[in-house]
């Protein structure tokens, strides 16, 4: 453990936590992708597959329950609680563009071919797209609630916290986990033009991101 | 080389 890894987690705690709070304090879950939702979702449950196999530490198993249960209280809330508020016509990333893909790249590209570590594979290439519904429901309605944009704020942040993590771990350590890090690296680029907005944008005062 | 797939990140 080091403090990028560390930080990193916490922003992504953080992250979901903002995103929870909003939907529950507002009534609604307006703005929100269900569909990236549910996608976090399936990685979370596809990748910690691994708590019932092996023991890490109190502090790794904690935070899977933890991901775990969060991610499905937000697909309840979305789906289940606050349905009525949900944007699905907006919501309308076609799913099979990212699912074909990507199952097919853990089957080629793994560790190991044995179903634990496919759905590994499969969890880290599908984490590395889970957003973009999210970016192409804000990219279709033009906007973007501040609350939204710090949500994935903390998200992207966690991503770039997680690449000095590996810089650090490659150095100390030795360590080079090639399939987390080049996944990694591109879903930290999905950010980039994000972090750009919201610095110009929603940072100096507007209540709303507008794309130009 | 990689060790026994242990995955030790989130």
């Amino acid at each position: 453990m080091n403090i990028f890894r560390l930080a990193g987690d916490v922003c992504h705690l953080v992250a979901i936590i903002i995103l929870l709070l909003k939907i529950w304090r507002s009534r609604s879950c307006a703005g929100i992708s269900g569909k990236s939702q549910v996608l976090f979702a399936i990685v979370f449950t596809t990748r910690y597959l691994d708590l019932f196999t092996v023991f890490i530490s109190p502090y790794n198993t904690i935070m899977k329950v933890v991901f775990l249960a969060l991610s499905y209280a937000t697909v309840y809330l979305i789906y289940m609680r606050f349905r009525n508020t949900f944007n699905s016509e907006n919501d309308s990333f076609r799913l099979e563009f990212l699912l074909v893909p990507v199952i097919g790249l853990s089957f080629l590209e793994n560790y190991a071919f044995t179903p634990l570590e496919i759905l590994w594979t499969f969890s880290i290439f599908l984490e590395s797209v889970a957003i973009m519904p999210q970016l192409f429901m804000i990219t279709k309605t033009g906007e973007a609630e501040s609350i939204t944009t710090h949500y994935l704020f903390f998200l992207g942040l966690y991503r770039a916290l997680y690449i000095a993590n590996w810089v650090w771990r490659y150095h100390t350590e030795g360590f080079f986990d090639q399939i987390a890090v080049v996944s990694g690296v591109v879903q930290t680029i999905f950010y980039i033009d994000f972090f750009y907005l919201y610095v110009t944008k929603v940072l100096r005062g507007r209540g709303k991101m507008t794309l130009p | 080389e990689y060790q026994d797939e242990l995955h030790d990140e989130l």
